[in-house]
Order: C-alpha cells, then structure tokens, then sequence
C-alpha cells in the first residue's frame, strides 16, 4: 500500500507541522502537532500546548491532509501560530518549543514526496493483459486497462464493444498475467476476435506482475486426481474438498471443486502450487474449520478416510503446500478495507474475526456471517483504514440492516 | 533496517512570531 516502506518511520509520539485551524487568521497559519495515536493511515493530532487536554484532538489521514516535517514552515516561509484557545497560556513559546521537541522524533524530510512516489503505478490505459475470464474460470481473455485506481485495475474484455464487460482486481492479483501465460503454461485461452483495432495498444511488460515462487516438478509433484481443500472461488466463504485436475506447467494447477464441476470442466480453477488458498487433506480438521463437503454427499459426516477410500484417490502429498506463516501482526477484531471479492469493484468496511496461521476470516461490516471470505494476510486485496480516502476509491459503508437485500 | 533508512539526528529550524530558532530532532533518512 502506499507508504508502506516507511511506515516504520512514523509511530506515535512523532511530531509534525499541520494547518492550525483554531484560529481567526485570514491566512493560512500551521503550528506543531504530535500523532497521539494511529489506526490504519489516520492520525489523531493533538496541538503542542494543549498537554494532556484531548478536546482539541482531531483526526487527520496522513496520506491526504498537508502534513509536514517540523522545520518545513522554516525552510517553506510559512508562518507557525499556536491555536488561539491555548495562545494566552504561554509567555515564551520559544523556550516552551524548545522544551518540548528536543530529542523527538519528526517526519522525514523527504515525506510529500514519498507519499506522492508512492502512490504511482506502472500500469497504464490500454495496457493489455491476460486475465481470468469471469463467466469461464477455467481460461483467460485478454483485457485492457481502462482505469488504474491505488494500484486496482478497471480491465474491459477485449471484445466487449461497449466498455462495459469488465473486471476489477488488483495489479498484484493471481488472476493477472502478461500477454502470452496462458499459452506458455498450457492454460485455456479464449481468442479475441476484435474487429476494430485500437491505437496505443501496448502488452504490459511481464516484470510489472506479480512473481510466483520457482517450484521443482521433476520429482514428486501434484499429479492429476489428487485430492486436497480449497477456498471454493465462487464461495469465499467455504474451504471445500477439491480435486487436482490437471497439471500445467510453472508450478500451475487446475483444481476443481468436488460435487459442483460442470461436465466440460468450465469451472476449473487455475491455483499456483504456493498459493495460499490450497491446503492438505485436513487441514480444516487440525485447524477446527467447517469443511464443506462435495454437494451431494450421502454419507455425512465427511470422513477424509472414508472419501478417499470411496473415492479410489489419493490426499495430495503435505509437502507440496506452501508452509510459509509470515509475521503478519493482524489480530482478531481489527477493522480494515477490504474488497468483496464476489464483487470486486467494491471496497468494504469489514473486520477480521479469525485467523488461521497465515489465512483472515474476513467479515463485512453489516452483512450476515454468510458472506465472510478467506483472505491470504498478504492479500493485495486488504488495506488499512483511509486507504480510499487515499486513493480516492469509493469506500462502501457498513450495511444497515434494512439495506440488506 | 529493512526499508534501508536509519534515524539521524537533525537541527530542525523553527521560526515562530517570537524570531528563528533551532531544534535537535531525530528524523529517519535513507542510509547512505
């Protein structure tokens, strides 16, 4: 997310130069601040003066509002005011100043420039991609940048003729590829058949996606028919039994849902072997997660041994997952924004309610337990508080209750 | 440490009504 690499650099206690607003100036004056406390990007901002009166105390996103390093007005010619409640308390606001600021800490100098450089991205309109295609998730289409918002891609259909077949995700997203993936991994493709060509059409360089991990095929690996969990791609909600169904190259595999997949295979899902959203055979169980069974199951409840068994299959191998946890710092009952990945245009208020080593239950404020998703905690697709407010993406409120349906 | 920038002490310029006067902050910097 935007100023991510730094945000190390700002913490509570740091002191900044901010507008003064408590003040009958016709001018624009600014005065000291310190963040006395941090949710997502917001900061909330006491004056220097007011000590420890938390009347005064406003909140104000870092990543929008003019917030500046102490010595800027200095070097920028501005003028520093103390808030006029706060103005008659103190004689000598030098030596008060002086006080107060010596050995804490401030913003780097360089920090509206780092906000600004950070909240660039290298994709641009009519940059064409391979995307997965929404109604076939079982094979990709090519798509063009319409939009490019905090790093979220607005991709319409090649063919689409109106602009209006698109899609939503972000430029880190699994579901995103250079021009050319799918055929150099054996994935389905749909052709375009575009009647109209379009100038300034460029392929996105493939160094712009995101990287997935080299893995060793040559030994043992998935192969076809090996069962394993999955968070259900039309589901989020639902970690389900599932089937490796066929094995592409790179590290791919097209796994399938069992007791909901169409005859022809249309709603295979194309997952990486690291991906996060694939678990061994019982991990729901070691983990105390409701498995969904394949729809249909006569024989509840579900019994691995019983399925695999019945089944004639194998559980995929335990090493073949993706073990790594890292030290993520979410806890449960954090708030965060998140998108509905059902309705990926859609930036929510949501919460995280549980966590599963490395995976979020991630629910939306609002709505019913039914539509809480699974989340990978390095999910391109969950950012802190304010981050809408600093990208300019519409942020969708908690449901109310009536508003429901 | 992994962001490779490093807190530096600085002189920090501070100009009030009452005239111009420095400050001794820490600020982060990137490391040379």
């Amino acid at each position: 997310v935007p100023m991510g690499l730094f945000w190390g650099d700002i913490a509570e206690g740091v002191r900044v130069e901010v507008l003064n607003s408590d003040t009958n100036l016709s001018t624009k004056v600014y005065w000291i601040a310190e963040i006395v406390r941090l949710a997502g990007f917001k900061a909330l901002l006491r004056y220097e003066g007011f000590d420890n009166d938390s009347s005064h105390d406003f909140w104000c996103n870092l990543g929008v509002k003019e917030i500046h390093p102490v010595g800027w007005c200095a070097s920028n010619g501005k003028p520093l005011v103390p808030p006029k409640s706060i103005q008659h308390k103190c004689s000598n606001w030098k030596a008060f100043l002086v006080k107060r600021l010596t050995g804490v800490k401030t913003l780097p100098h360089d920090f509206s420039k780092r906000v600004q450089e950070s909240t660039q991205y290298p994709f641009t309109k009519l940059m064409r991609v391979e995307v997965v295609d929404k109604t076939h998730l079982c094979r990709t289409r090519v798509a063009l940048v319409e939009q490019v918002i905090g790093g979220r891609l607005r991709l319409v259909y090649e063919e689409s003729q109106d602009g209006s077949d698109d899609f939503w995700c972000h430029m880190y997203s699994p579901l995103i590829h250079s021009i050319g993936w799918s055929r150099s991994i054996g994935h389905r493709f749909k052709r375009s058949e575009v009647s109209k060509k379009i100038e300034g059409l460029i392929d996105a360089p493939s160094q712009l996606f995101l990287k997935v991990k080299d893995v060793d095929q040559s030994g043992d690996w998935f192969k076809d028919g090996m069962k394993l969990e999955a968070i259900d791609p039309l589901n989020l909600s639902a970690i389900c039994v599932a089937t490796v169904r066929k094995v592409l190259a790179d590290g791919y595999l097209m796994i399938g849902i069992d007791g909901s997949e169409a005859a022809d295979g249309s709603d295979w899902f194309c997952y990486h072997s690291t991906s996060p959203s694939i678990f061994p055979v019982g991990f729901c169980e070691i983990n105390n997660i409701e498995l969904t069974p394949p729809r249909g199951y006569n024989k509840p409840p579900f019994k691995w041994f019983d399925y695999l068994r019945e089944t004639c299959s194998i559980a995929a191998p335990v090493k073949l997952f993706n073990k790594e946890v890292p030290n993520h710092g979410f806890r449960e009952g954090m708030k965060l924004e998140a998108v509905d990945l059902m309705e990926p245009r859609l930036v929510c208020v949501a919460t995280i309610t549980r966590i599963v080593h490395r995976l979020l239950r991630i629910h939306f404020d609002g709505w019913e337990d039914e539509y809480d998703q699974w989340v990978d905690c390095e999910s391109p697709d969950l950012y802190p508080v304010g981050w809408c407010q600093v990208t300019g993406y519409q942020l969708q409120p908690p449901a109310a209750q009536s508003t429901r349906e | 440490e992994a962001t490779g920038r490093k807190w530096e002490q600085k002189q920090v310029q501070i100009k009030t009504l009452e005239g111009e006067f420095s400050v001794t902050m820490w600020a982060s910097d990137d490391k040379k």
